[in-house]
């Protein structure tokens, strides 16, 4: 695993997040549940808690768009990149974009939303890219199984490593 | 028997050079003195994902390091910024 230069995090215990554009492949309701388990993938394991608000500015600002989106990295049409995030910070920090030229699914068809988001919100919470093929955190995609899907341990240490365990507070 | 190293496209590297530009390049780098620096920064960049990838380093464009780079993935630089 790897952290951002600088190391940054949250220095708060409850992260708020907020959705303001929805993927019109699925619907919305499925979105919120499957953002809240790849949250709780890491509120798991560390001692973060995330709680959705549904107006104005949260900590980690979720969109789904196609192209440019407002930041200075437009989204390049289906595959390719598939979203980003921005490590934890004031402002736009956190915040995490998903190209919506993607077809978002909760299979193994399209692009798993549970297996990306879980991937950009390490990003969020400070984790950078891993060289470990196994871990949610390798740059390019690839759909596991996610049925009672836990945080790889090479994620777990990296994320820990930066907020601790949620078992030792 | 020896055989011809495959020669990779103009597209392909074009790709390589997109993606090496987006994926492991410098910030700042943005007059033209500089994208030269880039330019001959290639070979480097590419050995670095190379090596990101536990590809054999070489340096060079090959087919399997296309096929890495043609894979669906995350936006976030794979240096760190």
């Amino acid at each position: 695993y790897g952290h951002f230069p600088g190391r940054p995090k949250w220095t708060k215990r409850l992260i708020t997040y907020r959705i303001t554009r929805y993927t019109p492949d699925l619907a919305q309701r499925q979105v919120d549940t499957t953002i809240a388990q790849a949250f709780q993938l890491y509120s798991d394991v560390i001692p973060l808690d995330f709680k959705q608000v549904t107006s104005g500015t949260a900590d980690i600002m979720i969109l789904f768009q196609s192209r440019y989106h407002g930041d200075f990295y437009p989204f390049d049409g289906a595959g390719g990149v598939l979203a980003h995030a921005n490590s934890p910070g004031q402002g736009q920090g956190g915040d995490t974009h998903f190209d919506d030229d993607e077809s978002w699914t909760l299979t193994q068809r399209g692009v798993n939303l549970l297996l990306v988001a879980a991937h950009e919100f390490g990003h969020a919470l400070g984790l950078d890219h891993s060289r470990d093929r196994r871990a949610l955190m390798y740059p390019t995609y690839q759909y596991v199984n996610t049925n009672g899907y836990r945080l790889p341990d090479d994620d777990r240490r990296g994320v820990q490593a930066l907020y601790g365990s949620r078992t030792t507070v | 028997a020896p055989t011809t190293a495959p020669t990779m496209s103009p597209e392909d590297q074009d790709l390589a050079e997109g993606y090496l530009s987006q994926f492991y390049a410098d910030v700042g780098m943005t007059n033209s003195t500089l994208r030269r620096i880039r330019n001959n920064s290639f070979t480097q960049d590419l050995q670095a994902m190379q090596a990101f990838f536990g590809l054999e380093v070489t340096g060079t464009l090959d087919k399997e390091t296309v096929d890495v780079m043609k894979a669906p993935r995350c936006g976030v630089s794979d240096i760190s910024r």
